[in-house]
């Protein structure tokens, strides 16, 4: 289970201060898949980076099961970062010196795995979305659908019982981004619990619950029937 | 008057190539709205960077009102594309260093406008696009979308004859996304040519004609009524 309780999150910058995240409290139970929706500049990546443990919040507290984060070490924040969950980020973050194989093997160097089993668990997850014929190129070499592919298949190497995806589909045609929905809703079906922002409604559907954000704050909160 | 005539192009990396766009033809008239749209990876970007002459064909021409670019010098066709050119990338290419304003002023920068007037001009285009309250920012201090919307105000400093704009709403919900797209049918009413990448069906509906890639080469085209 992830809790938020009257998380706030303010970004300072000299004089000025940007209030991302105002009072929010939420719960997100195991293997739920929960869509983030909302106006560009509501909150729903900075939400995400910090159900991510990428970011603290200013106030409030964040729990993931039942642990409270803000008593954690950097250091044990990535440990479990690393074990348990996979970030899918808007801005892909893939790293340019590295092919597409080493990106997506890169959670599993990480975690210690052996060459030859990370480099089989990274052809089995290029293969899901469909760039199997890519593994040896550069993220420059691709386009933006295909960074964005890589980054989901890297957000998968580890297993992770928890998958943040900041707008998964936001680069690719329908057919392209339904077909990593189905990977996603396969995914939730297997028990991993799954928060996803998007702005598209119909990606939003694949989701059981919608939360609504708007200028920091959840305007609403939809539950499929 | 933008016309493509049998181009190809392949990219090369050692041993492999990539076919991006095959044998492609096809005009853009005047002040025409066009949408171009296809699965991932069908060669939308590179036909876009084609046509802002950012890249050159493999082979084929390439006519800019009735020029032959291929014949033209890199220093006349940087020149060109200051003057007549706006070009939205997918990924933003904002310069993280300089703030809001600074990467709006960008192009008049280059054009040579008085500091004043081009400061004017930028917050201009700022409050079009919603941003007026970010001028100081820098990019790495902005939401998705918000930096996506830096990126559209930017394209537009010079006042381009010809938009070219790579999945200008990917980023935005859809109120954001139809208020960038509002701004685009007017500036296309007062006679400015746009051709537009999108895979959101909800979008292309703004063009009058849709070109659908498909392995880089054009499936079909839609006509509205
Ligand atoms: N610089 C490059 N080097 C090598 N291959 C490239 C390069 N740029 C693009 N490609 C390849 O050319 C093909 C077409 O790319 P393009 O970016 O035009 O696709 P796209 O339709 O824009 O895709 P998307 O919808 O995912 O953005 C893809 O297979 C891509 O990997
Ligand atoms: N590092 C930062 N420094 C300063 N302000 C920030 C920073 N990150 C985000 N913000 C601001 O916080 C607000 C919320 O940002 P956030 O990225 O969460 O929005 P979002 O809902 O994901 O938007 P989008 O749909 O455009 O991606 C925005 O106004 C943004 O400018
Ligand atoms: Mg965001
Ligand atoms: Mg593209």
């Amino acid at each position: 289970v992830v809790r938020l309780e009257s998380v706030s999150k303010v970004y300072y910058m000299g004089t000025q201060s940007v209030k991302a995240m105002v009072d929010v409290s939420i719960s997100f139970e195991e293997g739920c898949f929960t869509a983030i929706m909302g106006p560009s500049g509501s909150g729903k990546s900075t939400m995400l980076n910090l159900l991510g443990c990428l970011d603290r919040p200013t106030s409030g507290k964040y729990f993931l099961s039942g642990q409270d984060v803000s008593n954690m070490e950097d250091n044990e924040l990535s440990a479990m970062r690393l074990r348990r969950l996979g970030f899918i980020f808007q801005s892909f973050n893939l790293i340019p010196q590295l092919t597409v194989a080493e990106n997506i093997e890169m959670p599993l160097y990480y975690m210690g795995w052996a060459a030859d089993e990370s480099k089989s668990r990274a052809e089995q997850l290029a293969a899901m979305v469909g760039l199997s014929e890519r593994l040896d190129h550069r993220p420059a070499e691709l386009s933006g659908g295909q960074q964005q592919r890589v980054a989901v298949a890297r957000a998968l190497a580890n297993d992770p019982s928890v998958i943040l995806a900041d707008e998964p589909t936001g680069n690719l045609d329908s057919a392209t981004g339904a077909q990593i929905m189905d990977l996603m809703a396969d995914l939730n079906s297997q028990g991993k619990t799954i928060i996803m922002v998007t702005h598209e409604s119909h990606i939003a559907v694949y989701a059981k619950r919608r939360i609504h954000m708007l200028d920091g704050r959840i305007e609403r909160i939809e539950e499929a029937a």
